[in-house]
């Protein structure tokens, strides 16, 4: 198993589901982060005054997948996600041991 | 024995009011307490727990669980001791050091009674505990030296905290059966040649949870102080790990000193349930004790 | 060292928090997140229009411990963000190589 | 590559960014977070009534890098992040076993 994170675009998000869904990947947990990369901030116009944002708002997506499906998923994401402008962000894949389900106890794939 | 009772009881008296006097300003530099408190004198409460004036921390409450098991046990069972440790956590104290929680978590999880040796276990964590357990061995400096070990590896399990532990028992028990300062100085005197570390000269200040640090704020203001008051004021203003610092030496001055310099004022700010109790522990303790039993 | 991370629904946060310390941890972390699962949103009336809202509210506990209280900590987290509904929520176990307590330096198991 | 994920005092960000920049790392994701530790809460006034929260607002950072570069940001984190004070925070290392850049499909140690 492992968890795909995803740090995306806030406005990305809804197209990131809908393909997710797509190839039957339903449950995600999406956090609201701030962003600082190669894409730099804006400026802001703040009670009259000029001011740098230097972070942008992101979404970080998070998708615990059996090892079968990460590449599927990685693609999925990578597609939805991309706009070809700078910022678009990062997956990254890492190791998971072990899922529950916490309403029936069910761990490993079927948890999933 | 009237005088070692008296002792005994303004020993673990003056563990709470050090404590209590003390953990305001745990954490703090001396030039931060200088600049909140000017001179700290007086129970004021407060500080990164946020204590109401008179209020003792996991020193004393330690403490406690050590002379309640020892007291429920009629003598020294250590597994008793660990239960009440778990208890304590379990309900949820003001504050737990972190070798401290890491020791309880792993009686609980694993039921064994020390941990294995480990080099972050050098804190003062276990050492600052040590009154119910010289007072409860007083007569017998082996015995002593045996059980404040072992009390000592249920949290921490290190070369440096066993020494200490095991010092600030000998030096409780000097102190209450009414011996000399410079026989209590020869006493740390004799342990600097051994662990150099634990040296009372060139002190630089230092009074952190580091044991070797906390042991040298102690022995340092209690040899250049000339009584009880005199002694905690200088070694809670010291700062760093100030409740703990303040516990020792107050348990240290409280033994040599005795109950009459204990400040009135200052024991009026102890919770009356408290008080008493620690007195009656005292008591307790020292009835068990071989010298006591006449053994 | 592993991170037990946990997807509950907020209002079990202050139960698992009380379970956990029952078992001497008091360290954690955690994060207002928003759930995609099996369970679906709600429908929710803003401006006199129902409109469905598809995600819902969740907190991301992460617990971070030495592997020998990994099954323990899962059991507790898992018995006491239960209620036996859908969306009760996930356990993740995560490998972690390091650990600094950043106050101390201190590094390993003693830094938890 | 690894993931740090440092969890520090809010304040203390903008050192932080500061101090990776410096060192060359410029991506970094930002995250609020609610922190239970051995540093207590707060007191807060609401409605004129004082009550303790026993929570405090932290900040997570989390910084994907080279493998050869983990030892250095985590000293870097380490050192911009301390205060001395009890709260400052802990960091914790994880494997991460792919990275792809969404904008450009670049993977691994060149999507950083
Ligand atoms: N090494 C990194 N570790 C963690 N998050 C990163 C890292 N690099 C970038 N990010 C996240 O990805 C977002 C996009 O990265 P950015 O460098 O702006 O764009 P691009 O990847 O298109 O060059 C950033 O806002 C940040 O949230
Ligand atoms: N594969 C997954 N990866 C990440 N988060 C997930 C995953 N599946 C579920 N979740 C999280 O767990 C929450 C509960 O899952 P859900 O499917 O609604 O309920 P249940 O586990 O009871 O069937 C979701 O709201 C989501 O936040
Ligand atoms: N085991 C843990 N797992 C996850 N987060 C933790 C853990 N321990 C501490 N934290 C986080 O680190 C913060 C600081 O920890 P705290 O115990 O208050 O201070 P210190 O590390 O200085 O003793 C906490 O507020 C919490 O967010
Ligand atoms: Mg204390
Ligand atoms: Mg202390």
């Amino acid at each position: 198993m492992k968890k795909v994170e995803a740090i995306i675009k806030p406005f990305k998000l809804d197209e990131v589901k809908q393909a997710l869904s797509e190839v039957g990947i339903a449950g995600l947990t999406a956090t609201e982060v701030k962003g600082f990369g190669r894409q730099k901030g804006h400026t802001e116009l703040y009670r009259g005054a000029e001011y740098v944002v230097d972070f942008l708002p992101k979404v970080k997506v998070e998708v615990v997948v059996a090892d079968a499906l990460v590449a599927k998923v990685v693609e999925v994401i990578e597609r939805a996600a991309k706009t070809g402008r700078i910022g678009d962000g990062k997956i990254f894949v890492v190791p998971v041991d072990e899922v529950i389900r916490i309403r029936t106890g069910e761990r490993g794939d079927s948890a999933l | 024995l009237g005088d070692v009772r008296r002792r005994a009881r303004s020993a673990f008296l003056g563990l709470a009011l050090g404590d209590a006097l003390g953990a305001p300003v745990e954490f703090m530099t001396a030039d931060e307490i200088r600049a909140q408190h000017g001179l700290l004198r007086e129970m004021v409460g407060g500080g990164w727990l946020r204590l109401r004036p008179g209020q003792v921390t996991d020193d004393t409450e330690m403490s406690l669980c050590l002379a309640r098991a020892i007291d429920a046990a009629s003598g020294f069972d250590l597994r008793t001791v660990a239960d009440r440790f778990a208890e304590w956590l379990r309900g949820g104290p003001v504050d737990v050091g972190n070798t401290v929680r890491r020791g309880i978590r792993r009686y609980l999880h694993e039921g064994t009674l020390a941990g294995p040796p480990a080099d972050g276990d050098a804190g003062n964590g276990a050492a600052m505990r040590m009154v119910p357990v010289a007072l409860a061995t007083l007569g017998n400096g082996p015995l002593l030296a045996q059980l404040a070990v072992q009390q000592a590896r249920v949290t921490h399990h290190h070369l440096l905290s066993d020494t200490a532990s095991v010092h600030v028992g000998l030096l409780l028990h000097l102190a209450v059966t009414g011996h000399s300062l410079s026989r209590l100085r020869a006493a740390s005197d004799a342990l600097a040649a051994v662990h150099p570390g634990f040296r009372i000269e060139g002190y630089r200040g230092l009074a952190t949870g580091y044991v070797v640090d906390t042991l040298r704020t102690v022995l340092h203001h209690f040899h250049r102080t000339r009584g009880f008051e005199e002694c905690l004021v200088a070694v809670v203003n010291q700062g760093g790990d100030a409740d703990t610092t303040g516990a020792i030496a107050g348990a240290l001055a409280g033994a040599y000193y005795g109950p009459e310099e204990l400040p009135a004022r200052w024991l009026r700010k102890l919770a009356p349930a408290l008080r008493a109790e620690i007195e009656r522990l005292a008591d307790r303790m020292v009835d068990l004790s071989p010298l006591a039993r006449g053994e």
